[in-house]
């Protein structure tokens, strides 16, 4: 395993418990799309299901599993213990858009036309897309009070390092699965506009509602 | 063995 692993793995998470510890002590998840965490909560469920059929090291399972808690803690937390503070009226973004051709297109191109590989093949063409309804939250009210720059720095960086690991899988160990780095690439894509919706609404934002 | 379908990224 290469240096970009460690680095990557755990990247994702570390942005997920930032958004919960904001949760958490802020008391509120204003400005956070359920929906996003509701598909990210989906994509590491139908991902990991070969935990129950294939056994990689402790590393890997240990890892799937905290991706999965991490995931449906952050739901639980929205949807109900702190229920009152979703913003579920910016909240539109209709999945359905992303799950119903997400579903067809893994159904149509997988490496493998078994039932764990297609729904494999869905969490990764949903990931690529599931920070959707997070950003069109973002374009419509311009504001993410508890999207920290923290959190959008992990999520980046754990593109980033999977990017580099992929080339380096690629060139040192002739390891190469298109379906996971079109997706990525197109993920990357998305965090850019996400980054870029960062820069222009919030930061400008927060800048304008300083007191002078 | 099929590298791909071991799927030991996350």
């Amino acid at each position: 395993m290469n240096i970009f692993r460690p680095t990557g793995d755990p990247s994702h998470p570390a942005a997920i418990v930032i958004l919960l510890l904001k949760i958490w002590k802020t008391r509120s998840c204003a400005g956070i799309s359920g929906k996003s965490q509701l598909l990210f909560a989906l994509v590491f469920t139908t991902r990991y299901l070969g935990l129950f059929t294939s056994f990689i090291s402790l590393y890997n399972t240990s890892m799937k599993l905290i991706y999965i808690a991490c995931s449906y803690a952050t739901v639980y937390l929205i949807y109900m213990k702190f229920k009152a503070t979703y913003d579920g009226n910016h909240d539109t973004f209709r999945v359905e858009f992303l799950v119903v051709p997400v579903g067809g297109v893994s159904f149509l191109v997988n490496h493998d036309f078994s039932p764990l590989e297609i729904l494999w093949t869905f969490s990764i063409y949903l990931e690529s897309v599931a920070i959707l309804p997070q950003l069109f939250m973002i374009s419509k009210t311009g504001e993410t009070e508890t999207i920290t720059n923290h959190y959008l720095f992990f999520l980046c960086l754990s593109r980033a390092l999977y990017l580099v690991n992929w080339i380096w899988r690629f060139y040192f160990e002739g390891f190469f699965d298109l379906i996971a780095v079109v997706a990525g690439g197109v993920q990357t894509i998305l965090y850019c506009d996400f980054f870029y919706l960062h820069l222009t609404k919030v930061l400008k934002g927060k800048k304008l509602s300083l007191p002078a | 063995k099929n590298a791909v379908l071991t799927h030991d990224e996350l």
